[in-house]
């Protein structure tokens, strides 16, 4: 049997710059955790619809119950293990680019089967 | 898989014809028009191979059903796209028909050509946008052309099986498709 060729190529994430890289200095940050800029993580939450509409302005850099839970929807809805923390698994995908699109549509929610 | 609230898709007889037309205003020249035309094209045809739809390409922007363009930045939508990486594209619910890319991705039809390591492939991003088109909203599962991220150079452009039974929920089978054919060449090459 000859050995597979690989044409492409997937990059580890270090080798170009992600949009949201900033985001990994969350690594590891979990409940009762303040570290500053999270409310821009908290941002990224919302406009992908894991946030509720009315907190937008009330975003604060502390790791609470509520963002605890938007974490955990996250990761369920993204196929990840549900841990409520920012794991590597779960910074990754935050980081990685992606489609505009809402996972949890604005005002009504995805059917999901 | 997934819908959007409501469950909406495109509400005419089956089997169907969508049209669809690239704005003449709204281009890149980073690649020819007729690289992307054709990445489109492929894009379409994979779920042209799995349901009753027919998608034709027309000149007629104005009238087509699918109206496709590159923007940078604010681009009237209310979902402003943010430079290179990060958010790749956005597409709307049916019967919307608005297809929107980031212009400022670097853009690649063959990865042999565009040796960036930012380079985003044109057909994945296509074929995903297109899901959203027609009703599927993003998916749990990594494999799926529905799920919501790609990394750069990565090429996933081939439906898996819970895109195609999501679409197939909304739209009902093309009668030259068979699941169980797919089922078997599916685990056939993952053998």
């Amino acid at each position: 049997r000859t050995t597979p060729i690989y044409q492409d190529r997937t990059l580890p994430a270090k080798n170009y710059t992600y949009k949201w890289q900033n985001f990994e200095k969350f690594l590891d940050a979990s409940r009762g955790s303040q570290v500053s800029d999270m409310s821009e993580l908290k941002k990224y939450f919302h406009h992908f619809g894991y946030l509720k509409v009315e907190e937008e302005m009330n975003f604060t850099d502390l790791f609470d119950e509520k963002f605890e839970l938007a974490v955990n929807k996250y990761q369920a809805k993204l196929g990840l293990p549900v841990t409520g923390k920012l794991d590597s698994n779960t910074t990754d995908q935050i980081m990685s680019p992606r489609c505009g699109v809402r996972d949890v549509p604005k005002m009504l929610h995805a059917t999901r089967h | 898989y997934a819908f959007f609230g409501g469950q909406p898709r495109w509400d005419r007889s089956i089997p169907m014809t969508l049209t669809y037309a690239f704005s003449p205003a709204n281009l890149i020249t980073s690649l020819s028009l007729q690289d992307i035309r054709d990445a489109c094209k492929r894009a379409f045809g994979h779920w042209a191979s799995v349901i009753p739809v027919r998608f034709v390409e027309t000149d007629d922007y104005g009238f087509a059903d699918i109206k496709i363009g590159f923007y940078r930045g604010d681009h009237g939508d209310e979902e402003a796209f943010d430079g290179v990486l990060g958010i790749l594209g956005h597409a709307f619910s049916p019967e919307s028909g608005r297809f929107h890319l980031d212009a400022a991705e670097t853009w690649a039809v063959d990865f042999q050509v565009e040796k960036s390591d930012e380079a985003i492939d044109l057909e994945s991003v296509a074929t995903h946008e297109i899901g959203h088109l027609l009703g599927l909203a993003h998916t749990s599962v990594k494999e799926a052309v529905m799920y919501p991220s790609l990394k750069p150079r990565e090429k996933k452009s081939d439906l898996k099986l819970d895109d195609i039974r999501g679409i197939q929920a909304l739209y009902g089978s093309n009668p030259n498709f068979s699941i169980q054919n797919f089922s078997e060449s599916d685990l056939s090459s993952n053998y």
